[in-house]
């Protein structure tokens, strides 16, 4: 059960990009390389929201969150039809 | 959609409504499981070119093409990592990776809020007219967002983040989830955003009715939708043995039962299962059903799915009978045997009948459309219900719009029923849901926008409520279909749309994004969860009060602690509550008066000043109320209104009351 993994929507703070990076799309990267190698970025979001979609574990996603810039990971809700 | 614009008063004087042209200007972004493209609805004849504003695209996909787009279909796009990620690779071979709706709803809320007028439209000749959407001449952009296994946060919140981009005016969303913390719900996210940007983003409220507190989508800055009827209904007759007739509710259009009396059987006792009545497939015993009329009761699974168990087991018709739930709501379904949908006091009469019979017998007749139904609007038994569990302080529904039994397009990939047994093909479907309310919203909210392109859609939201109506033309209040009571407040919010009215409505409450922080601050947010919601950095001050009940809305919502009983008890002082509010004068120079009535003696109400003049438009104006309410038992209710008019305009809010 801790290698399932679940869509996260991870809400990053823009002015809180470190310097090293030229764009945030490289910033977003490189802190989803930092808790998984394989995980992929489903989409980025830059209107309605900063940040980007992924797959994480639940000890991936707890890794993610404590890192600079990271607003909240909030776990993906499923919505239906009325 | 037929009747509806009739119903709403779209069909009087042209002069009323805002020139097509403006209207053409005006793109409405559904977020739903896509779209038909070949459907009459979507015809651009008469439209001139795609808006110059417009930055979308026609997304390709399986058969799905750049020419399937057009100008009333402007745009196209589909999301489904989300869905992928969680349900693995799409089937094409059961649903089509592409804008293509292989389900129908999409193609129902889309062409309900801005289909091109189709004459001769109808189901199996059943509510046939001209269809047309709210708003026939507004453009079309389709966001699939929903699959055969759901609709995903991530897909939603994408599809969101580029209908934006794209430049709708209007973002209309037929679906919603629990109700978590506005900023742990992606639909909210996007929605604040939208509305910054000045998009009108309307939401279904949920079927969830009618129990109270089971409202979805409750953003403040969300306009909430909640179902009402409308004067059509579709009468089926059943004829017992003994001779009694009642009227149930039917769109089967196969061979009618003959006019001779059949056998009739209750589902419970031809079943060997404990929930036997409900007709949940494989429950029926087909030597006990076998050639006759099974009274299958609602609930457990659908209502057409239940036709479909009862066909199988070799039923030759069905009676659908409504329980305690639904009270006397009678939704009609496309059936694909003989079949009448019954509300709960015939239900019963016909299962006592049944009983009290050796050898009870029965038949349907064939089925009809009926106008000039009344009372109308009825709120649907389904349409979820207030208070706002999540903020209580924000009075939702808002509004409610016909959500029953209404007639648009539909896909070709599946029949009326959506069952796969169902091969019919249809271009118009008739459903129910909040579903169906809320792109009516949207519609008449793109109307509005066309009218007035500088009112932002708190502006809009604010027309649509302040002169939405809560009683009939004989003063009672709306019917609630479910208890056959009056409506209240948490039922209908403001009441029923009346769009004419709203196109004029003197006064509004605006509400601008600072006043969305101001309620964030409120609700007691960190500035990170701040900034979740708006991208913005914003502290909120220290030195400041910020209270839930100031944010300029349209309506009131009181919620009231009761004294603990140690403290509390006899004599216990009455509480004392101040409300602030801010009309803006969208109208000629006048003097408006304010007028309050309620049914509750034990809240005093008092508005200062009592008379507002305004000289030139957007003049703002403030008031505020003060309500004394003494204590009431903990889960109390009631409920009054607040009106401003100037014998021309009448600004109405109603006011909900709660005691905890």
């Amino acid at each position: 059960a801790a290698q399932k993994k679940k869509t996260y929507i991870i809400h990053m703070d823009r002015t809180n990009m470190p310097q090293a990076f030229d764009d945030h799309f490289q910033w977003y990267d490189s802190s989803l390389k930092s808790v998984s190698d394989s995980a992929q970025t489903l989409y980025y979001y830059n209107t309605v929201a900063h940040g980007f979609s992924t797959r994480l574990t639940v000890e991936e996603a707890k890794l993610i969150e404590k890192q600079q810039g990271i607003l909240a990971v909030i776990p993906e809700l499923k919505y239906d039809l009325h | 959609t037929t009747r509806t614009p009739e119903f709403l008063g779209l069909e009087k004087s042209v002069s009323f409504f805002p020139a097509s042209v403006k209207v053409g200007e005006v793109i409405v972004g559904v977020l739903d499981t896509g779209v038909w493209p070949e459907l009459e609805s979507f015809d651009d004849t008469g439209l001139g070119p795609v808006p110059v504003s417009w930055k979308g695209e026609c997304e390709v996909g399986k058969n799905f093409t750049s020419s399937s787009c057009n100008r009333k279909l402007i745009g196209a796009r589909y999301f489904s990592k989300g869905y992928e990620a969680a349900f693995g690779a799409i089937d094409e071979s059961q649903e089509s990776k592409s804008p293509r709706d292989d389900d129908g709803h999409g193609s129902h809320t889309s062409t309900t809020a801005a289909g091109s007028a189709v004459t001769g439209a109808s189901l199996f000749g059943f509510a046939a007219g001209t269809a047309k959407g709210m708003a026939a001449e507004a453009r079309v952009a389709t966001y699939k967002v929903c699959w055969l296994g759901g609709c995903f946060g991530s897909d939603i919140l994408a599809a969101m983040d580029k209908a934006i981009e794209d430049g709708v005016n209007v973002l209309s969303l037929s679906l919603g989830g629990s109700s978590p913390d506005y900023y742990r719900d992606n639909v909210a996210i996007g929605a604040f955003s939208a509305t910054a940007q000045g998009v009108f983003v309307s939401c279904s409220a949920g079927n969830g009715g009618p129990s109270s507190g089971s409202l979805s989508n409750v953003a403040p800055w969300i306009t909430t939708v909640g179902a009402g009827t409308l004067d059509r209904d579709f009468p089926v007759y059943v004829t017992l043995g003994n001779g009694k007739k009642f009227t149930g509710q039917s769109l089967y259009n196969g061979k009618p039962l003959s006019d001779s009396l059949i056998p009739i059987v209750y589902a419970a006792h031809a079943s060997n299962s404990t929930s036997g009545s409900l007709c949940l497939t494989s429950t029926l015993n087909p030597a006990k059903v076998a050639g006759k009329i099974v009274v299958c009761d609602r609930g457990g699974n659908s209502r057409v799915q239940k036709g479909l168990v009862v066909k199988d087991a070799g039923g030759a018709g069905m009676i659908l009978a409504n329980t305690e739930t639904y009270g006397e709501e009678q939704l009609a379904d496309a059936h694909l045997l003989p079949a009448a949908a019954v509300g709960q006091k015939t239900g019963d009469a016909i299962k006592s009948y049944i009983s009290s019979d050796a050898n009870p017998t029965a038949t349907i007749s064939a089925g009809t459309t009926r106008l000039g139904v009344q009372p109308s609007p009825l709120v649907a038994a389904f349409s979820s219900r207030g208070p706002n569990l999540l903020t209580p302080q924000i009075l939702k529904p808002d509004l409610i719009a016909p959500g029953v039994n209404i007639l648009a397009g539909w896909t070709g990939g599946v029949g009326p029923t959506g069952l796969d047994s169902d091969k019919r093909h249809v271009a118009f479907n008739i459903i129910s849901g909040t579903s169906m309310s809320c792109p009516h919203i949207s519609g008449l909210a793109a109307l509005l926008k066309a009218a007035h392109p500088d009112w932002s859609p708190a502006v809009i939201r604010s027309a649509l409520m302040t002169t939405a109506y809560s009683t009939y033309k004989t003063g009672e209040a709306i019917q609630d279909v479910s208890s056959g009571l009056p409506s209240t407040p948490f039922d209908i919010g403001a009441g029923h749309v009346n769009p004419t009215a709203a196109l004029d409505p003197g006064l509004v409450y605006d509400a601008t994004i600072e006043d969305y922080f101001a309620f964030l601050c409120a609700l007691n947010y960190s500035s990170f969860q701040i900034k979740v919601i708006s991208k913005k950095d914003f502290t909120c001050s220290g030195n400041k009060n910020y209270k839930l009940e100031d944010l300029n809305y349209p309506s009131f919502a009181v919620a009231l602690e009761t004294p603990s009983t140690k403290g509390g008890g006899e004599g216990t002082a009455p509480t004392t509550v101040k409300y602030t509010r801010t009309l803006t004068n969208k109208g000629a120079p006048s003097t408006y008066k304010v007028s309050v009535t309620s049914k509750s003696p034990s809240v005093k109400i008092m508005v200062e000043p009592e008379s507002l003049s305004f000289a030139k438009p957007n003049e703002q104006k403030s008031y505020t109320v003060t309500f004394v309410a003494s204590a009431m038992p903990s889960g109390s209710e009631s409920f009054a209104r607040l009106e401003w008019s100037d014998g021309k305009h009448n600004v109405g809010s109603p006011i909900a009351f709660t005691w905890t």
